[in-house]
Formats: C-alpha cells, sequence, structure tokens
C-alpha cells in the first residue's frame, strides 16, 4: 500500500510519523518542485503528513495539499 | 487501511482512540489550514475522531467534518 | 473494517457492544455536531448503536440515524 | 461481515441465534424510531432474527421488516 | 457467507440440515408474517430449505418460495 | 459455495454425490412446488444431480432442469 | 470450482478423469434429457470430458457438446 | 485454474506437458467432433498443447485451433 | 497465471528460461501452423521468449510476434 | 506491487530508500531519454524519488516528474 | 506478476537487477525486431530496464520504450 506525492512548489516536506504505542516524527523528506515520491506505509509508519504545495494521488482518489 | 484528512482551516485536530478493551485517546495530531494527513488504523488505534473544518477521504466515499 | 459517523446534532452517542458470549455496552462516544469519527469492529466491538441524528457511512451505503 | 438496521418504529428487536449445534437465542437488542445498529456475525452469532418496522441493509441491498 | 429470508405469509419454516455424512434436520426456525431473518451457512448447517411464502436474497440474486 | 434450487413442480429430488475416490450417492432431497433449497459443495458432496423441472441459480447465471 | 451441465438430450455422459501422474476414467455419470447435474474439479478429479448433447455453464461462458 | 476445448473436428489432440525440471509429454486425450473437455493445470500439468481444429475458452477469451 | 500461444506459421519456437540466479534456457517447444499452446509460469520457468508469427493473449490482452 | 518511469529526458533519477527505522538512499538509477524501468517495492525499497522530466505509471494513474 | 516486451528493432535489450541489498545487473536478455518476451519479477529480479524500441504491457497499461 503506497501513496503518490509530487511536489508543486519547493520545500514540500512529507513526514513520517511511528506505528506504535507512541506517534512521534522519525524521517521528513523534502522536495523541490516537479520531484515525485512514492512512500509506503511500513512496519515503521502507520501515519504520514504533508505539508507545503503537492498533489497526492491515494486508493481514494487525489488531494491536493496546500500551504498558506 | 488508511484515510486521508486535509484540514481546511487552522486547529483541526485528530484523535487517535485506543485498540482494547478500554478506549481512551493515545494521540492527538493539529493540523493547519491546507495541510494534509494519511492515517492507518493499525494495532494501537481502533477508532479516530476529527474536530474541526477538514475534508476526510475514506472507503464510503468523502466526509466533511465542521466546526460550529 | 470501519464504519464513518459525523453527528448533525450534538449529543450523537455511539455505543460500542462487547464481542463473545455476554452482549453488553463496553464504551460510549459522545459526538458535538460536525464532528466525524472512524471506528472498527475489533476484538471487542461486535456491534454498535447510534443515537441522535448523524449521518452513517458503511459498505452498503449511507444510512442516517434521526432522533424523535 | 455485518449488517445495518435502523429502527422505523419504537420496540424493534434483533435477535441473535447461537453458532453451534444447538440453536437458541443468546441476546435481543430493543431499538427505538430511528436508532441504527450495526451488527456482525460473530463466533457466538451465526443467524439473527429482525421483528417490527425495521431497514435492513446487507450484501445483497436492502429488505424492510414489517409488523403485522 | 449468509442468506436474507422476509416472511410474506406466517407460518413459514427455514429448515436447517446437518453437515456431514449424515443429512438431517437440525433446527427449524418459524417465521411470522414480515419478519425478516439473516442465515449464514456454518460448521453444523450446510444446506437450508425454506417451506411457505417467502423471499430470499443470495449472492445470484432473489427467488421467492411459495406454498401451494 | 453454495447453490439455488426451487422446485417448479412436486417430486424435484436433488442428489448429492459423494467427494473421493468413489462417487456414489449419499443423500437424496425431495421438493415439493414452491419449496426453495440452498445446498453448499461440502467435504462429503462434490457432485449434486437434480431431477424434475426446477430452477437452479448458480455463479454462472440460471439453468432451469426439466422433467420429460 | 464447479461446472454446469445440462443433459439436452438421454444417454449424455460426464466422465470424470483422475488427478496425477495416471490419467485414466473414475466415473462415468449418465444424464437423460433434462436433468441438470453440477460438479466440482477436486483432489480426484482434474479433467472432464463430455459426451452427447448437453450445455455448460462455466467460468468462460456457456459451451455446448453436440452428438455426431 | 482450467480450460475448456470443445473438438470442431475428430481427432483433435490435448496434450499435457509435465511440470518440473523435465519437459515431456505424460498423456494425449483424443476428442471426436463436438466433445468437450475441461482441463485443469494440475501439479502434473504445466503446459497444454491443442491440435487439430478445437475452439478454447480460456481466461483471456476465446482461441481456436486449427490444422492445416 | 498462464499466457496463450497460437502459431500463425511453421517453426514458431517457445523458449522457457529458468527461474534463478542463472537465466538459461530449459526447454523449446516448437508450433506448427494452427497449434495452440498453454503454458504456466512455473517453480522453473520464470520468463518464455517467442520467435516467428504468432499471436499471444496475456493479462494485458494480445500481442502478435513477428518474424522478419 | 511494481511501479513503471519512462524517462522523457537523459539524467533522470530513481532514487529507493531504505526500509526500517533508518531512511537513507541504498541505490540511484539513472535513466537516459526513452529508456523504461519497472521497479518493485522490496524488502529493502519502502519508498523511491524521481528527479528529472519522466512520466511514472502507478497504481492511482499517471504522474509526470519535472524538472526546473 | 509478470510484464510483456515486444520489440520494435534489433538490438532491443532487458535488464534483470538483482533484489536485495545490493542493486545490480545480473541478467541481459537481447531480443530481434518482432520478438516477444514474458518476465515475471522473481526472488532474484526486483527491477527491470529497458533499452530500445520496444512495446511493454504492464499492469497500468502499455508504454514504449525508445531509442535516441
Ligand atoms: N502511533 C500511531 C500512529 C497513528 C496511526 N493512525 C493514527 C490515527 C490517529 C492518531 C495516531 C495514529 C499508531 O501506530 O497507531
Ligand atoms: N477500544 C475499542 C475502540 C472502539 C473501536 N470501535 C468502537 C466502536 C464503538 C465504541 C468503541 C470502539 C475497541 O478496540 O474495540
Ligand atoms: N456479543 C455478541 C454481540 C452481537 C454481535 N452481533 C449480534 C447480533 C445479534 C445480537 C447480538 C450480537 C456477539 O459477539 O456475537
Ligand atoms: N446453530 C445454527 C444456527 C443457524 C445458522 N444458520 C442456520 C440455518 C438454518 C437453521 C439454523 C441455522 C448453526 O450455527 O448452524
Ligand atoms: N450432509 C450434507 C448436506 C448437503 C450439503 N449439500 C448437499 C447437496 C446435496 C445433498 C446433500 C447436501 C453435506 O454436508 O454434504
Ligand atoms: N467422487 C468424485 C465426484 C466428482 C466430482 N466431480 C466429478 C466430475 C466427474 C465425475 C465425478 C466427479 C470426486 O470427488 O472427484
Ligand atoms: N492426470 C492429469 C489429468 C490432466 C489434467 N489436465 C490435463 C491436461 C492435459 C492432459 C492431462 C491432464 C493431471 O492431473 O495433471
Ligand atoms: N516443465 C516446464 C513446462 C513449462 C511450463 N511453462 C513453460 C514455458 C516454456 C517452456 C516450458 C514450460 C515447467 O514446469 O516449467
Ligand atoms: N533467472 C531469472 C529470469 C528472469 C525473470 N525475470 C527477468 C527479468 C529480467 C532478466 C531476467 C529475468 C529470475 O528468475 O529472476
Ligand atoms: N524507512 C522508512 C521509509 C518510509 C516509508 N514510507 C515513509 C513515509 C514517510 C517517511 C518515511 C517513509 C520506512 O520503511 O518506514
Ligand atoms: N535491490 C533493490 C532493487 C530495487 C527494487 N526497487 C527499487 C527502487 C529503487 C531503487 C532500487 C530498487 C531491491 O530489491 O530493493
Amino acid at each position: 500500500e503506497y501513496v503518490v506525492v509530487k511536489a508543486l512548489e519547493n520545500g514540500v516536506t512529507i513526514i513520517g510519523l511511528t506505528r506504535g504505542k507512541d506517534t512521534r516524527l522519525h524521517h521528513t523528506e523534502k522536495l523541490d518542485k516537479g520531484e515525485v515520491m512514492l512512500l509506503q506505509f511500513t512496519e515503521n509508519t502507520s501515519a504520514m503528513k504533508i505539508r507545503g504545495k503537492a498533489e497526492i494521488w491515494h486508493r481514494f482518489g487525489n488531494t491536493s495539499s496546500e500551504s498558506f
């Protein structure tokens, strides 16, 4: 099970949150405009947070994150 | 199995409720306007509660939470 | 397997009933108007009861509970 | 595997019948008008009986029970 | 795997036949007009017989049993 | 995996044939007009034979058996 | 996995061929006109041969066997 | 997983090829015009060859073999 | 998982390549015009090569190989 | 589960990120214009990053990465 | 899980990349114009690279590789 993220501006961040009793940030990935990432949910990652202007493809369709 | 939440205002909260005999809050995630989160149901999380104005994508379609 | 509930008025309650030989109430979750919950069937919950005005998304479509 | 029942009048009853060699009633749940229940087939419940006026959502579509 | 039966007259019977080398009747459930039952195939039930006027929902569509 | 049979005349028979190296008849079920049966393939039944005028619902659609 | 065969004339035969290194006939079932059989592939049967005029329902659609 | 073959002329042959390091012919089945066979892939058969004029139903649709 | 190959000229070859660290040819099957083969991927075959004019049915549709 | 990447310019890079507690780059694959790669998520790769102008086919549709 | 490659010119190469911590080339298959290959992802192959003019059928549709 993976999701696809395309940065629509520089400085988009994708944050991985830990699986388990404790929920904390284990990795932050920075994307430049136009870069695309494909990210799985894993044994270590049970939630993701996306900041900045990006397009996200997931099983329910598309969502765009925005920066204000 | 994950769901997708996009904050449509600042201060949206996503609450994770514990799996097991006992049902209590184990984590609260705050989102700023435009941020998007993807969250799985896990060994520790068997229910989620969303407060504030947000769009939620799930297996049955879309639902929007509202703040009054 | 989860369901989605959106409260359309204050004071909506979602009741979890125990799995097993015995059927009793193990948790009651109160929702304010506009709040959305996503709830799984679990090792401890094999039935749910929803009271008050709410919209429920499930695998067979949508159902709205009402309060009289 | 669950089904969804919405009471369309007061006093609707949902009866759980035991799984196993013996078939007897192990629980009766009473619903008031407008209340909605979601009920799984379980290790203890292999049949259900619904009395009174209600709407039932199941994998083959919708059925309404009636009271005469 | 379950089927749904709605009685369209009083006195509809649903008969459960035993699984195994031997095929005999292990339970008879009587339904009044308007009552609805949901019944699984189980470790003990590998065939069902329906007598009287009823509507039956199953994986291949709908069938109505009749009484002559 | 089950099939559905509705008798369109009296005296319809459904024959269960044994699973295994040997193929012989282990059970014959007689149906009266209008009666409906739902029958699984099982550990003991790997083939069925239907005689008389009946309607049969199965995974590939509907077939009607006839008596001459 | 089963197939459905309806005899369109008397004397239709369904032959079961053995599973394993060796391929030989282990059972022949004779059908009269109008009779319907439902037959699984099993631990003992990995191929079937149908002779005579019959209609066969299988996962890819319908085929009719003919006798010349 | 099975395929369906209908002979459109006499003398159609279906050849079973062995599974394993070695690929050789383990069985040849001869069909007369109009006969229909249903054949599984098995522990012993990982390839089949069809000679002569026949119609073949498989998961990707229909193919007809021809004899020249 | 199998594919279907129909030779459209004489001398079509289907080559089986070995599964494992090493990739070499373990079997070559020659087809005459009009012959049809159905071939699985197996413990010994993780790639196939088709030479000569043939029609190939696979999970993504149809492809025709050509000889120049 | 694999994805497909086609380079639309020279110098497209596909980066494999490690699975596990630690997220670091374990392999960078360079593609020339017109080259196509098919890449699985694996025991060692739980995220991929694509830089440069490329077309990406994934389970949710197509995405094109761009270089600025 | 396999993909299908048809060479549209001579000298098309399909490269298999190793599964595991290390990513290196374990096999290169050369195709002549018109030849078709079907290739699985395997215990040893977790990525493939295609050079030269070819048509590729995969689960997301068709892609053509080009040579410049
Ligand atoms: N540590 C949490 C992270 C998480 C997943 N889904 C959530 C939903 C709400 C809050 C936290 C979470 C867990 O694995 O369960
Ligand atoms: N602790 C509960 C949380 C829960 C899940 N689904 C529910 C439905 C209703 C009430 C509580 C719940 C459980 O794991 O079962
Ligand atoms: N304790 C019961 C709860 C229940 C589930 N489905 C039901 C249907 C009818 C009545 C009770 C139930 C059980 O786990 O089986
Ligand atoms: N005790 C029975 C209940 C039951 C399930 N399905 C039925 C159908 C017919 C009659 C009884 C039943 C059983 O578990 O098998
Ligand atoms: N005791 C039989 C009941 C049965 C199931 N399917 C049948 C079909 C025909 C006759 C009997 C049956 C069995 O478990 O196999
Ligand atoms: N005893 C046989 C019955 C059977 C199933 N399918 C068949 C097809 C043809 C002939 C016999 C059969 C078996 O289990 O295999
Ligand atoms: N004994 C053979 C029967 C068979 C199945 N499929 C076939 C295809 C061709 C020839 C023989 C067969 C086997 O189990 O494998
Ligand atoms: N013995 C071979 C037969 C085979 C299956 N698929 C093939 C494709 C090409 C050549 C041979 C084969 C095997 O089991 O693998
Ligand atoms: N021996 C290789 C054969 C192979 C399968 N898919 C491939 C793709 C590219 C190159 C070789 C292959 C393997 O089993 O993995
Ligand atoms: N090492 C991380 C890589 C990763 C996968 N998905 C992610 C999402 C966000 C951040 C990091 C990741 C893991 O296996 O879980
Ligand atoms: N050795 C790597 C090969 C690989 C698969 N998918 C990838 C994506 C990016 C980079 C390398 C790869 C692995 O098995 O994981």
